[in-house]
């Protein structure tokens, strides 16, 4: 499984720096969503 | 051929350090722009900036005001996905962008 | 032949990293652009409005957005002292930083989308140290590049 590390709480300077993070989450949704359909649905979590 | 070349690294060379130095001084006077207390206390956004930016309907908008350094982890357990925050510099803000 | 080969590659590598160090400093500019429109904005309304505003409806910069469907079940651990936080989603989110949302706000002049009128550019110009002027008018098309000479 995949996992990113980023620095937070300074002002601005990088530019894009969640680019990666999106696309990541972004492209493991679709397959998420693809083994749903396949496995069974996972357990509800507690809400907010 | 090769003379044109060396030439030509040679401008490309100084082309570069002039944009290092660039560079090094936007970043500087963005620090200090940030940094300046007048614009410290004017440097916000309100609620409605966010929904206008995040326009659609159906989003809800969280936003994170952290300490600088604070370390951000996302990963993807076998289920969803996991955002760790942690801060070594101070409590960090959470805060729901309200609805209406 | 293979001194100019090895140069070629050297002029190769080079103009790559300018390439990539005059987009990292147009991005800077930007923000700097942005970040005095948005102060501007604020002094303007603020004194229009004669008082700043409710305190609990602004949010000061360095911030960053999570946003993601009203859907999403979202459950989250707080430790006491705040100092750190666990989410865990049960369905795809985006994370932006303040200056995305600044750019959303048009502070940027629309530079960021080299979409900006003659009085947006003026604006965006008198922003800016004379130094880096070149750079702003560079992301217009229609106005001249800013040849890297």
């Amino acid at each position: 499984r995949s996992r990113m590390l980023v620095s937070i709480g300074e002002s601005f300077g990088l530019s894009n720096r969640f680019q990666k993070i999106n696309q990541m989450v972004n492209s493991s949704e679709r397959s998420f969503k693809r083994t749903l359909d396949l496995g069974s649905a996972p357990k509800p979590l507690k809400r907010l | 051929r090769h003379k044109e070349l060396q030439r030509e690294v040679c401008d490309l060379t100084e082309a570069e350090e002039q944009l290092d130095e660039l560079i090094s001084k936007c970043n500087l006077q963005l620090r200090l722009l940030t940094e300046e207390p007048q614009n410290k206390k004017l440097g916000y956004v309100r609620c409605q900036d966010l929904k206008k930016s995040f326009d659609s309907p159906d989003q809800l908008v969280m936003v994170i005001r952290a300490p600088p350094e604070t370390q951000m982890q996302v990963s993807e357990p076998s289920k969803g996905y996991q955002v760790s925050l942690k801060s070594t510099r101070g409590p960090i803000d959470v805060f729901l962008c309200p609805e209406d | 032949a293979q001194e100019c080969q090895n140069l070629e590659v050297e002029r190769q590598r080079r103009l790559e990293r300018i390439k990539q160090k005059q987009s990292q400093l147009q991005e800077l500019i930007l923000q700097q652009i942005a970040f005095k429109n948005l102060v501007q904005r604020n002094r303007q309304t603020e004194q229009q409005a004669n008082r700043p505003p409710p305190p609990n409806s602004i949010i000061h910069l360095p911030f960053i957005i999570v946003n993601t469907s009203k859907k999403t079940v979202i459950d989250c651990s707080i430790s006491n002292d705040k100092f750190e936080y666990l989410f865990n989603f049960d369905s795809m989110f985006e994370i932006h930083d303040d200056i995305e949302v600044l750019k959303r706000m048009g502070m940027a002049c629309g530079l960021e989308v080299g979409k900006c009128s003659p009085e947006d550019l003026k604006v965006a110009r008198s922003l800016v140290p004379k130094a880096l002027e070149p750079y702003v008018i560079g992301q217009c098309p229609g106005w001249d590049r800013f040849i890297w000479s």
